[in-house]
């Protein structure tokens, strides 16, 4: 992380919405600016007061090209979405907003509550960071709004200016809204086996789990493959001690801590039609050395010897896996059985005998 | 003359690696002590930088992977400060 000393003096600042983007509707301009500062003031001593007049600490406006007396300029669609002024007087802590970007609270576009989030970095006194998890790097990288966006370079970086927030509690804050593993609703994106541990995948984080001594960890996904996106929809690991991450169309080859080169590829590189744009969920199937990728009610068969699709697919999975009717999140094998899941539920099924042996809740797993 | 589009590209390349490093990777005069000269640093040189800055090899040359960091949507605020 990097800082632009002195932040503000004071605790208690104020912060005023000077014009809304017509992009979005008012009030989902206001909670996402509300939200963005709140991600800052849960790390910190902050706390941000809203007024409707005259001149706040921090003053929020969208606006195009050379707009007002800013010094600086945007550049119409796309490139510089937003940029902000360190902690002072004057355009000290104020925020602007490239009008011409298109600003929406989910994945399209670009989502206010990031970019905003982020600028308040700036508007606090932080530089950016040249870690790529850190909301204070430079480039946009869209992450799923429900998941906290602070890194812990951003949390280290914001408190060696304010300090923490009194009386937090002493659990690690970088992951107050890391997902609840014993939660009943509990689904996964995707899982894979690697050597003797089960690794569980959501969002941006992952468990490892050693099932022989029910042992359970959390990490970010980023902690060991930084160059992985989150969202990860499926993974699998082959003949060749290697996992496979798939996401949209692309998919990357894992060796250890290393993407092997040349990788993402797209996933019609291994056989897949142009219609396929996703895959739901993989898994290799250890004794046959087949790989079977479950896309929608079909799934294709992949060889790992000859590294072809073999002919004959896709099949309908009913057919071949009585029992497995719903969506695929996930699946993986673990002594020659094969755990398909989705949503809160998972099927253990017998590939040999062809039948679904019980049915379970996704996160047996955890000790629960 | 129709412009040979290998050729439009590098214009365009050189003007986009222009633009980059004057906005994000210029030292911004400090207002506090307007009229001291600041020796500009050479574009190879604030090339590295932000070749650094983002974990890409560090040749000072505009290779496909810098160039391709450079096109995408970021934040207005230099990521050198003055």
């Amino acid at each position: 992380y990097g800082v632009t000393l002195p932040g503000w003096r004071i605790n208690n600042l104020t912060y005023r919405i000077v014009n809304h983007t017509p992009d979005m509707g008012k009030e989902d301009v206001d909670k996402a600016i509300q939200k963005a500062l709140n991600v800052w003031s849960t790390v910190t001593p902050l706390i941000f007061t809203r007024i409707h007049e005259g001149i706040a600490d921090i003053m929020i406006a969208f606006g195009t090209k050379a707009h007002g007396h800013c010094p600086r300029y945007f550049d119409g669609p796309l490139g510089v979405l937003a940029h902000a002024f360190p902690p002072g007087n004057g355009f000290g802590g104020d925020v602007h907003f490239d009008e011409d970007e298109d600003w929406t609270t989910g994945s399209a576009g670009f989502n206010l509550f990031l970019v905003a989030a982020h600028e308040f970095g700036h508007a606090l006194g932080l530089s950016h960071s040249n870690d790529q998890r850190a909301l204070m790097f430079p480039n946009y990288a869209y992450v799923s709004p429900s998941e906290f966006p602070l890194s812990p370079d951003d949390i280290s970086g914001i408190q060696s200016i304010y300090g923490s927030r009194p009386n937090a509690p002493d659990k690690r804050p970088g992951t107050p809204t890391s997902p609840k593993t014993c939660g009943s609703q509990m689904s996964f994106d995707a899982i894979t086996t690697l050597r003797q541990e089960v690794i569980f995948l959501k969002g941006r984080h992952l468990w490892r789990v050693y099932p022989d001594n029910s042992e359970v960890e959390l990490e970010l996904i980023s902690t060991f493959w930084p160059m992985l996106p989150s969202g990860i929809q499926a993974a699998y690991e082959n003949m060749k001690d290697q996992i496979l991450f798939f996401k949209g169309n692309k998919f990357w080859v894992i060796s250890g801590y290393q993407v092997l080169p040349g990788y993402p590829k797209n996933i019609n590189t291994l056989g897949f039609p142009k219609c396929v744009k996703k895959i739901d969920a993989a898994v290799c199937n250890k004794n046959t050395g087949k790989t079977d990728f479950f896309i929608g009610n079909k799934y294709w068969r992949f060889d790992e010897n000859s590294q072809s699709m073999e002919k004959g697919y896709p099949r309908q999975i009913v057919d071949d896996f009585p029992g497995i009717s719903q969506k695929v999140d996930a699946v993986f094998q673990q002594k020659g059985l094969f755990y398909f899941f989705h949503g809160s539920k998972q099927w253990e099924f017998d590939p040999t005998a062809k039948k679904v042996i019980r049915e379970i809740r996704s996160n047996i797993w955890f000790n629960c | 003359l129709p412009v040979h589009s290998e050729n439009g590209n590098k214009e365009e390349d050189a003007k986009l690696v222009q633009d980059y490093l004057s906005k994000f990777y210029a030292v911004e005069p400090d207002p506090d002590q307007l009229g001291l000269k600041i020796n500009a640093e050479s574009t190879a040189e604030k090339l590295q930088k932000m070749q650094q800055f983002f974990g890409l090899k560090v040749t000072g040359k505009p290779d496909t992977e810098t160039l391709e960091i450079m096109k995408k949507p970021r934040c207005g605020v230099p990521d050198v400060g003055f």
